[in-house]
């Protein structure tokens, strides 16, 4: 038996609403520990990462791992029946093919529950290695999305340049160029409005600005987005669903033919 | 500009 109770059903409703531009359907694997979710885009360029603490659920029980495979299209309509204030239960016995979602309006007055299939998908698990990353940059996740909608107006590509001093990022196409210059925060009374840098070595890497953008559905998550860089490794672009669990983008890097 | 890589070619199969 699989059941997890979440007061604020509007937790998974941003958590999906920051995956389906990336992938079509997903496998939600389900244990003791939580939610997990790995999968990468149809293009295999990006890798998707999500965790869901067991302890940030208001009710958890897991009594075997059980792997859900769901069309996110699907889940979609089914949140949409959601009222932002539901409390949302999602529940499956033990090798079941459907799983149940279960609304209930605050005051309990209304309960709906809904059903779906689950699919059989293949899994394709990718062991993501530590890394001690060259430059970690904290920015407004708003202030993020803002950058990377306004570039993409630009090219089909961003360069993100990290420094002690702050990052820039730029992009060029046949319009022109762009560059914003983020410098680092000196005086930081409110985290989430900060930029900071911790940086190792200086870093400069190309990135497709679709994918950033694809990222940035991501920000009502979180007023805080942190993107982390070395030379010739994955970006990682990782929002906290708050006290919950995070939402990681591993995204390659565009290199010199 | 440039090549994009596979995200495959950074991570290790399980």
């Amino acid at each position: 038996m699989f059941e997890a109770r979440l007061v604020q059903s509007s937790i998974l409703k941003k958590v999906l609403e920051a995956i389906k531009d990336l992938l079509n359907e997903a496998t939600f694997d389900c244990s003791d520990s939580g939610i997990q979710l790995q999968a990468m885009d149809n293009s295999h360029v990006s890798l998707v990462s999500m965790n869901l603490r067991s302890d940030g659920f208001d009710k958890y029980r897991c009594d075997r791992n059980i792997s859900m495979g769901m069309n996110l299209g699907s889940m979609t309509k089914i949140l949409k029946c959601a009222a932002n204030e539901d409390v949302v239960t999602m529940k499956a016995q033990d090798n079941a093919d459907t799983v149940t979602f279960v609304f209930e309006s605050p005051n309990q007055e209304k309960v709906s529950d809904y059903e779906m299939k689950l699919m059989n998908l293949d899994q394709e698990h990718l062991g993501i290695p530590e890394t001690e990353y060259a430059c970690v940059v904290r920015l407004p996740a708003g202030e993020f999305a803002r950058i990377c909608r306004d570039l993409s107006q630009f090219g089909e590509s961003v360069v993100i340049s990290c420094t002690k001093e702050g990052v820039k990022f730029s992009s060029a196409g046949d319009i022109g160029s762009a560059n914003i210059k983020l410098a680092q925060t000196s005086n930081v009374d409110k985290e989430e409005l900060a930029v900071t840098v911790e940086m190792q070595e200086p870093v400069t890497l190309t990135f497709a600005s679709r994918y950033l953008n694809s990222f940035t559905k991501a920000t009502s998550l979180s007023n805080v987005v942190q993107l982390s860089m070395s030379p010739d490794v994955p970006l990682v672009v990782e929002y906290r669903i708050g006290e919950i669990g995070h939402i990681r983008y591993y995204l390659a890097p565009k290199i010199e033919d | 500009p440039g090549r994009q890589f596979d995200i495959q070619e950074y991570f290790l199969e399980d």
